[in-house]
């Protein structure tokens, strides 16, 4: 078995590659990973295992642009970490567990994790006992290449600490496995404060709102605050968003007004209501308009499909973006505005020389956390330039373009996981 | 009938796993602080006779006591440093496993340090040392006696 493992341990070395930061990591982003057959736990189902397991990289998943996939069946050559359960000598390993106390588990530094069985592993939240969740994910970051750290509340501490209430990954070990690995970056459909109305507990009506990303059938709360996205996200769309199509969205426009109130949605050449106050789409709204419908019915000279929108509370337009060009469409004349369509270097102009993303943008978001509007495009986002930036510096453009800034370094971790994670 | 409490009998089960050793003295201090690479580890003579009486099965150390008496080298008693260095690299360990382990430094193996060592903890060293517990099987088969063969 040991030679067996030498043999294993040259092939694997070729695995590895140096990561961002020039420590040794997986040079690739797709990981699998097994629960060996002849190391399973005595003291916990085999689903209940397989289920922590699959918790426990997903989690890592959330914080990091890894991705991790449960596979039984292919050849064990092809499977990047294995994990078992053992006691005393086990699994062909050279380092022996010293029975229950003390050490509760190794990980080996080319993928093997091993568990010593003679320790109480419990499920998650369960009173007593070793969390085999918690335990799962500290030696996981071994295998992905982090160290032992030694700050309160990191994962990676080498003492077990009875588990939390909430016990979730922190900002400090987010970014010890993201300085191995690169922040999360990508494309969104659409990015927008959805507005909804609450009623306090005195009864009065209090207007929240919550901060949504979307990447094809995906959707990630983002919570400003904290600087991270929901624990447990995404979350497929159809889940969150009832009745939108599965595959995603291109824009969301919120038409708020004295007189109006509206959420759409829009999506190739359709578009539809969103019912804010039952949380899913109209079949039909109030003043008898089925949906899905065309985008032409309900924009008079806006075709669709569109790359993006947003709704301008100064002039009342929602200004379409397509290709090079922006339409702004006045809600009040319920028509294009007059001088559109533009071309969107023109009708946002950049500050700062070439900084533009000229056309195709993905995504145009009002943030109430920001006071501000962004475009984003690819990786990139630029700010527009707000009446109180003109106030300030007189000479800068109307709804110009501020330089470009990356996405992953001011909205934090907002991370895909494997699609065989989405739901656990 | 052993008395359990939990409908599974899995506060039993506890009972019957193996316990593993806990950490009362120097020594076993000493064999944890190189196991977890905070010194080099215990030397073999001493070690050999501790875990005669610790684990009679224990192939692993079979298998170094093969590779000793094919060649490798172990220091005589006559030459052991003297016992001022020892105590200095053990202290020195001392301090740092409290340093890491935000405990008073003290270099001495006090309450707070045993009570600490013997929390469950990850096998995986909490630092690196040159030739600490390097004992792949690769390093075993390129001692002298494998070239004789």
């Amino acid at each position: 078995k040991r030679h067996l493992a030498a043999l294993v341990t040259k092939r694997r070395r070729h695995r590895r590659d140096l990561g961002e930061a020039g420590h040794v990591a997986f040079s690739k982003n797709v990981l699998r990973w097994r629960l060996m057959g002849e190391g399973y736990s005595n003291q916990l189902s085999i689903e209940e295992q397989r289920y922590i397991f699959r918790l426990a990289f997903r989690m890592w998943s959330e914080v990091s642009p890894l991705q991790f996939m449960e596979d039984n069946g292919s050849p064990l050559e092809d499977i990047d970490i294995r994990l078992g359960f053992g006691t005393g000598r086990h699994l062909g390993c050279n380092q022996r567990f010293d029975g229950s106390g003390q050490e509760f588990a190794h990980a080996w530094f080319l993928g093997d994790i091993h568990f010593d069985d003679d320790e109480h592993f419990t499920a998650p939240n369960t009173g007593s006992g070793i969390s085999l969740l918690k335990v799962a994910v500290h030696e996981i970051g071994h295998v992905l290449g982090l160290p032992h750290i030694y700050r309160p509340g990191s994962i990676m501490q080498p003492s077990y600490l009875p588990q939390e209430a909430a016990f979730e990954m922190g900002w400090m070990d987010r970014k010890a496995i993201q300085n191995l690995y690169g922040a999360c970056k990508g494309r969104f459909s659409t990015v927008f404060d959805w507005i909804r109305r609450e009623r306090s507990p005195y009864g009065q009506v209090v207007v929240r709102f919550n901060t949504y990303f979307m990447r094809e059938g995906w959707y990630w709360l983002y919570e400003n605050r904290n600087n991270r996205t929901r624990y447990g996200d995404p979350v497929p769309l159809r889940i969150g968003w009832r009745g939108l199509p599965a595959d995603g969205v291109d824009a969301y426009v919120h038409v708020w007004s004295l007189k109006r109130d509206d959420v759409y949605f829009f999506k190739g050449t359709q578009f539809w209501k969103y019912d804010s106050d039952n949380d899913k789409v109209f079949g039909q709204d109030p003043e008898g308009h089925r949906y899905p419908r065309k985008i032409s019915e309900g924009f008079p000279g806006i075709s669709g499909p569109i790359d993006t929108a947003v709704y301008d509370r100064r002039d009342s337009c929602i200004y379409f973006f397509k290709n090079t060009l922006v339409y702004a469409f006045s809600v009040e004349s319920n028509g294009v505005a007059p001088g559109f369509p533009k071309a969107i270097q023109k009708a946002f102009p950049p500050v700062s020389g070439g900084d533009h993303p000229g056309g195709n943008i993905d995504v145009a978001y009002f943030s109430y956390a920001h006071n501000a509007v962004f475009l984003f495009k690819g990786r990139r986002f630029w700010q527009v330039v707000s009446g109180r930036d003109r106030r300030r510096r007189p000479f800068l453009p109307r709804n110009g373009l501020l330089p470009h800034k990356e996405v992953d370094r001011h909205w934090f971790d907002i991370c895909d996981v494997h699609p065989t994670a989405l739901t656990l | 009938e052993k008395l359990f409490h939990h409908r599974d009998h899995s506060d039993l089960q506890m009972f019957n796993a193996q316990q593993a050793q806990t950490i009362t003295d120097e020594y076993t201090a000493e064999l944890f602080l190189s196991r977890y690479g905070f010194m080099k580890p215990v030397r073999w003579e001493e070690t050999r006779d501790r875990y005669e009486d610790l684990d009679d099965n224990n192939d692993f150390l079979d298998d170094l006591q093969a590779s000793i008496q094919e060649g490798t080298s172990v220091p005589h008693f006559r030459d052991r440093p003297p016992p001022e260095g020892e105590n200095q690299a053990l202290t020195a360990a001392l301090k740092d496993f409290q340093r890491l382990s935000g405990l008073p430094v003290t270099g001495a193996f006090d309450d707070a340090t045993r009570e600490a060592m013997n929390k469950p903890r990850c096998g995986v060293p909490d630092k690196e040392m040159d030739s600490s517990r390097d004992y792949h099987l690769a390093k075993m088969q390129s001692g002298p006696a494998v070239t004789r063969r």
